[in-house]
């Protein structure tokens, strides 16, 4: 699984 | 930010706006749970904590700061404001039977160990199922007020937003976010059986209304 650090997404 | 993510959050914002204004310009909460909007706005908060942690975007603050606002503002004008108008005896949806189980699968199934990560995998989890007391409400009293469904449809059309998103992503950054996309797809469903509502009668002017 990937997933960037702090979220972006809302 | 691709075209499917920011249509998402505007499609998620004006949800959010429509239900304040209904509500304030009807001076009525008729028709609304009060539970569903608790739920919700327990996710912002738990979701955003990282807004003390970390900055973003000045876009990503504005929308988080300004979701969390709106949630606490619906759920004042419901158990305050316009207390009197609230449909306490229809809005009989069990959250506990929502947020323990959501609570225990978020410390179960999680990135990471840490308190941040595994309050946002609740909020993941508990945003996918926070409209049911909504659906539940409907479901009891048998109709729902037009403006309540347009409220209804563009939260749904949201999370449809968002799986094109993720899709869009995977293809485009290589990212993806099992959690999310599960707990999205399962919002997404929930949603279904009322679109089907919505194309077939809202839109073709018709009350919402379920037979007896």
């Amino acid at each position: 699984c990937h997933r960037t650090k702090g979220k972006d997404e809302l | 930010m691709n075209i499917f993510r920011l249509a998402g959050d505007l499609s998620h914002l004006a949800a959010i706006i429509i239900l304040l204004l209904k509500i304030w310009k009807t001076r009525s909460c008729a028709g609304i749970s009060g539970k569903s909007q608790i739920l919700f706005a327990l996710v912002f908060t738990t979701r955003y904590l990282d807004l003390l942690t970390s900055f973003i975007s000045l876009y990503n603050t504005f929308m988080k700061v300004v979701y969390i606002g709106c949630a606490y503002a619906t759920v004042y004008l419901i158990y305050m404001k316009f207390k009197a108008t609230y449909d306490g005896n229809h809005d009989t949806f069990r959250v506990e039977f929502l947020v323990v189980p959501v609570g225990g699968l978020a410390f179960l199934v999680n990135h990471d160990f840490s308190p941040l990560e595994i309050l946002w995998t609740f909020s993941i989890y508990l945003e996918s199922v926070a409209i049911l007391p909504q659906l539940f409400l409907i479901s009891k009293t048998g109709e729902a007020e037009t403006i309540t469904t347009h409220y209804l449809f563009c939260l749904g059309v949201y999370r449809a937003l968002y799986l094109f998103n993720w899709i869009w992503r995977f293809y485009f950054e290589g990212f993806f976010d099992m959690i999310a996309i599960v707990a999205g797809v399962v919002q997404t469903i929930l949603y279904c059986d009322f679109f089907y509502l919505y194309v077939t009668k809202v839109l073709k002017g018709k009350k919402l209304s379920l037979p007896a």
